[in-house]
Order: C-alpha cells, then structure tokens, then sequence
C-alpha cells in the first residue's frame, strides 16, 4: 500500500486529500447503512430511505472535497505572485474554515486528531489577520458596479451616511412633511377624547 | 471619497486590475463587459424608479417597460452572444429577475434543443421578435421536483390530429412559472403524453395561451398571477389551468420523440437528453450563487471599513469594525468561499462547453457524472450562499435590515435557488444515487475515473495524523 499521507494543515494538497478521504469514509457509512438496511430485511427503496440522511451528508462532503480540490488546482493557474499569495491564503482559510466547522467528521475517520482540530483554529485566526489588509481589494476585484450593486453601504465611494440620509428622504412618505393621515384621523381623534 | 476607504485601498499588497482580469477570464473580457455596462448606465432610457418605492404593479410595469427598451438596444447595437446578451439583461434589470426571463432562457432554448425544423420555422423567429412570448410550465401546484408526479395530460385524438391539454384536479394546476401570469401568450407545457390507449410520460407542448392580438385569454384557459411572494417583485410568477384545450399535433415538440398521425408513439434514443439542459442551468445557477456572496461581501465589507464603533484599547477612538476578529471570523471566511464558488461555476461551465461537443455527436459517456456532481454542487453551494448572504447581512447592523443596503433583495433573491431548478435535498440524493453506484463498482475491484476516483483508492490509502 501507498505510504500513508502525514496531514500538513499548512498544505493543500495535503488538505485536499484529507477532505477526500472524508468523502470516502461518509460514502462508505451511507453504504454499510443501506446494506445493513437490507439485511434487516428491507426493501431497496426502504433501504434507501432509511439512510437517507447518511447520504445527503456524504454528497455534501463529496461536493465540498470537489470545492477545496478545484479552489486548489485553479491557483495552479496564477502566475503573478501576489495575487498567488493572496488567493492561496483564501484557499486555505477556506480549507481550514471547513475543516473547523466539520471537524466531527474528521476526528470520526481518524484523519485528525484533537490537537490539530486547536491548531488549525489558531491557524485561522492568523490567516485573518493576515487577510485584513486585502480585504478591501479582494471585493474591488469583483469589481461590481455601483449601479449593479446598488447598496448605499457597499459604494465604491465609502460615502455611506450622506447617502443613507439621502435615499431615506426619497422615500415616498416623505413626499409631504405632514402626512394625510394626521388630518384624517389623529387630529380627529383630539375631538373625540 | 470616504478616508477609511481609501487608506484600505492604499494596504492592498496586489494588483487589483490583475485579478479582475483574471475573474474576467482574461483582460479582453473585462473590457467587454465594462463596455456593455457603459452602454446602459450612460442610457438615460433605463434610468428607473427606485423599485424599493413603488408598489408591485409599478414595478412590473417599470420592469416590462425596460425589458421592451433591452430587446430594441440589443438589436440596435447588434449583441448576439448569448453570455453578452445574459450580462447585459443583468446590468439593464440591476440583477433583478424580470418578467422575460423564461422567455430568453427557457422557452427559446427549448425551442432550439427540442423543436423539429419544421417547428423551428414555424415558431422561432416569431418568438425571436417577441410576437410570441413564451414561458415554461412545467411544475404545478401539487408537484414540482419530482417530474414523474406531474399530474398535467396531454390525449391524442386521432380522429382531429390534435393533442387535449387537461388540468385533472386543482393540485395539477400549473403554478410558478415566471412571466405566465400576465406576460406570455404561449408556454412550453410539460404534460404526460397518452396516446392509443398508453400514458407515455412527460412531454412537451406549445400551448396557446393568450390572443396574439387582444392578449385576453384563450377559451378554455385560465391564467393569472399567483401574488406577492418572496422577492422577484418584478415577476409575474402565474398559474395556469388548462381545461380540455385542443392544439394541433405539430405543437408537440418532437425533435426526439415522436407520435404519428395515427396515434403511434416513437419513443426518444436517450433519456439523457436533458440532462445537458440541466448541467447548463445549475452551472449558471452556481455562478449566480458565487454573484450573489460576491456582492454581499462586497457590501459588507466595505461597509467594515467605513464603520467605526466601540473601542478595543480604552481611551482610543473608536476603531472600524473591520478590526474585531469577531467581524473577520464572520467575513473573511465567505470571502473565500465567494473564490471558490466563482471557480467552481467556470469550472462547471467549461465542462458543459467541453463536453456538449460529445453530446451532439450522441456520446454521453461524461455525461451521468457531470449530471450528479452539477446536481450536488448546484445545492451544496446555493445552501452555503443561502446561510453566508445572511451573516453578511447582519454583519452590517440595524443598516443591513434597510433595503437601502440591498441586502435584503439580495437575500430573497438568492434563497430561492435552493429550492428551484430540484430542490436541494433531492439534488444531493441524486448525487449520492451515483457515489453508491461508484462505491460498489470500486469495491468490485472496478478503477473510476472522474471526481469519484478516490473511491477506488480510498481503501488503500489511510491518512495517518501528524504526530503532534
């Protein structure tokens, strides 16, 4: 057999890797779930049904294996160097994002161990501080319009509260500074009372 | 311009325009696409109310007006590329979905991929030049992902040469369709076929809705619009019940399968062809997913960047929020995730370009792959966008709650994805359909190829833990 992978939280393909065999191991369960159904004397639709969740979860990891996997190879294409440094550190914090908010899934296969899932936690935290600094570049490179955009707090211009001010007063109960209502029922109402 | 905001972009370490190009595909798609956004933000023809401040009918009536005013430019300024013609509706409609959606990227399409010739002359340019206005009606008010419930029939009747549309019961009536409400005046029908005696399955049907010239509805149709709902204001998602309606035979698309004059029923050489269809959509709808964080994220973080609040050293000024590692644990994570997203979605476009070649030329061997993995892709990252869109919204505070910020559009706009074109839970299991088969051909010793190829190796291979 292949020497066995040693995990590098620090390294992509490495993670891929363990998310591949994530994948692997919750497609099995799915399948020794559906078998075992069957053994109970099941039929295949009840056996399928009966493992039902266990397969959602190994299509999700299979999708999310494929995510990290095609995130990875893409920055095989990057050839200028910072945005290579900056997307790779997307990449990982992805990777490890996913690990973080999974990791059941990794401890359950044996692909991790306690301590790791505690460092790649302080892993992240030093990936977003590492990332602060870009973070505003890194929405300007979706380079959205304005006019597409059309959100008064995610202008280009960062102008937020002059405009914020602006469109609320554009709002049509706005259009008289005394609203019909007060006339037709506030006012009356002193009257009554 | 905000000083917070430009002191941000002074820290960037990369090139900004660099990576546009490379989102873009290449620097010459950037220019093309800024060009296409140029030619409506400088058009005074599509200045527009803000919809935030009109009531439902307005916005429908604004929306029409400005798909009437899309169709004229695009043959003005000659735009025949099916991605410029997607892009430039997006800007024109600001994202927004609009009432000639099923028009352009359903009714259209099927005509091309499933009309004969004759049926092509018949019906595509007047669809072309808007005298018909097509949707797609396939789910009803009973059924939707699961096509094989359809309750909808379609009875031939040799004696007339002629198909008997039927909405059985009230739970068959067609429902959802956007632009069926009010907008079109003929719609693609999914019906089961029954003919000489046997119910053949679904099929589809140029049905007649509306009078080509009074636009009234035709007798024996029923047709509305179903009301408010979430988001897709502009929208007129309608219903339709089809009492004994009679079309001609020619109206049933048979590029594929056929029925005879007298009755007889041809059956189509594979039930795969509409899988490509489906690869098609949910890449786009992958796509649509990454735009959606992509926006949101944008949004958000900018607005980080302009927010100062509380303190984090006492004493000193108010920092921006954009500081606390709370705000970054929230923000930063679907910042990637809007990477990977926007990968995947060219990822799975190109695939479908790269392989429709092969389908036409009838080989589908990547095919059932393809199908599975852009089924469980589609969900899996519609259900992240669905959950990421949220917390960028309430990242943003009470200003996220206004509509002022978008992000409620957005929001209501995104979610629905996880739901249409097969609802999610039901693409996963058809994803998980092919993990299982492709689990037992490995255990059988078989070697896979494609993304499911681990599951041949994963038996050998164990990952030990690093020593820690």
């Amino acid at each position: 057999a292949a020497r066995p992978t040693v995990v590098d939280i620090n390294d992509l393909a490495s993670l891929v890797e363990v998310y591949k065999l994530r994948a692997a191991n919750l497609v099995q369960l799915a399948a020794k779930s559906i078998q075992q159904e069957l053994q109970n004397r099941k039929s295949q639709a009840d056996a399928w049904n009966s493992s039902a969740t266990d397969l959602v979860r190994a299509s999700d990891a299979h999708c999310h294996y494929v995510v990290v996997k095609l995130f990875t190879e893409k920055l095989g294409e990057i050839n200028d160097t910072a945005i290579h440094s900056v997307l790779s550190t997307l990449a990982l914090l992805y990777a490890l994002h996913g690990i973080q908010q999974n990791s059941g899934d990794f401890l359950l296969a044996g692909l991790l161990r306690g301590p790791q899932v505690l460092q790649i936690s302080v892993r992240i935290k030093d990936l977003l501080s590492q990332l602060r600094p870009n973070a505003v570049a890194l929405v300007d490179s979706f380079d959205i319009h304005d006019n597409k955009l059309n959100s008064v707090l995610g202008r280009y211009d960062g102008n937020v509260y002059e405009n914020l001010f602006e469109w609320a007063r554009s709002s049509p109960l706005n259009a008289t500074e005394v609203h019909e209502s007060f006339h037709k029922y506030l006012k009356p109402l002193r009257a009554k009372l | 311009m905000n000083p917070d905001i430009i002191k941000e972009r002074q820290n960037a370490t990369f090139d900004v325009e660099k990576l546009i190009n490379i989102l873009d595909r290449g620097p010459e798609k950037t220019k093309r696409r800024r060009e296409i956004e140029s030619l409506i933000f400088n058009d005074p023809d599509f200045k527009e109310e803000n919809p935030n401040f009109l009531s439902r009918s307005e916005r429908y009536d604004q929306a029409v007006r400005k798909s009437v005013n899309m169709i004229l430019k695009l043959r003005e300024y000659g735009i025949t590329d099916p991605e410029e013609i997607y892009y430039y509706k997006r800007c024109m409609h600001r994202n927004r979905p609009e009432p000639l959606d099923l028009h352009l990227g359903m009714f259209l399409p099927t005509l091309l991929n499933q009309a004969t010739s004759e049926q092509m002359d018949h019906f595509f340019m007047p669809a072309w030049n808007l005298e018909i206005i097509g949707t797609y009606a396939q789910t009803e008010m009973g059924h939707g992902t699961h096509l094989r419930g359809l309750e909808t029939t379609a009875t031939y009747d040799p004696a007339t040469q002629e198909f008997v549309i039927n909405s059985p019961t009230v739970s068959s009536i067609k429902w959802w369709p956007g632009g069926l409400g009010k907008t079109s005046n003929h719609a693609i029908v999914l019906a089961q076929l029954h003919t000489q005696g046997n119910c053949h399955g679904l099929h589809a049907f140029i049905v007649p809705i509306r009078n080509m010239d009074t636009h009234i509805p035709l007798p024996g149709i029923v047709v509305g619009d179903i009301g408010p709902k979430f988001g897709f204001s502009e929208v007129d998602n309608g219903f339709l019940k089809l009492d004994n309606v009679r079309i001609p035979r020619d109206n049933m698309l048979m590029k594929y399968a056929k029925v005879d004059p007298d009755g007889t029923y041809m059956k189509p050489p594979s039930a795969k062809l509409t899988y490509g269809t489906m690869v098609f959509i949910r890449s786009l709808i992958v796509g649509e997913a990454a735009q959606a964080l992509a926006k949101s994220c944008t949004i958000a973080i900018r607005y980080s960047a302009v927010r100062h609040q509380s303190e984090i050293r006492p004493g000193e000024p108010e920092p921006q929020i954009i500081d606390y590692q709370t705000q970054q644990y929230k923000l930063f994570p679907l910042l990637a995730m809007t990477y990977a997203f926007t990968f995947v979605g060219q990822y799975m476009k190109e695939t479908y370009h790269r392989i429709s070649g092969d389908i036409s030329q009838g080989d589908f061997s990547e095919l059932p792959e393809l199908h599975a993995l852009s089924a469980g892709l589609k969900a899996f990252t519609t259900w992240a966008a669905n959950g990421a869109v949220e917390v960028c919204r309430m990242s943003c505070g009470g200003h996220g709650y206004s509509c002022s910020s978008a992000l409620p559009d957005i929001y209501v706009e995104l979610t629905p994805m996880c739901t249409y074109e097969g609802e999610n839970t039901v693409m996963m299991l058809q994803t998980a359909r092919y993990l299982v088969k492709s689990y037992q051909q490995a255990k059988a010793g078989q070697q896979l190829s494609g993304s499911v190829s681990y599951l041949s190796d994963a038996e050998q291979r164990r990952v030990q833990p690093q020593p820690v």
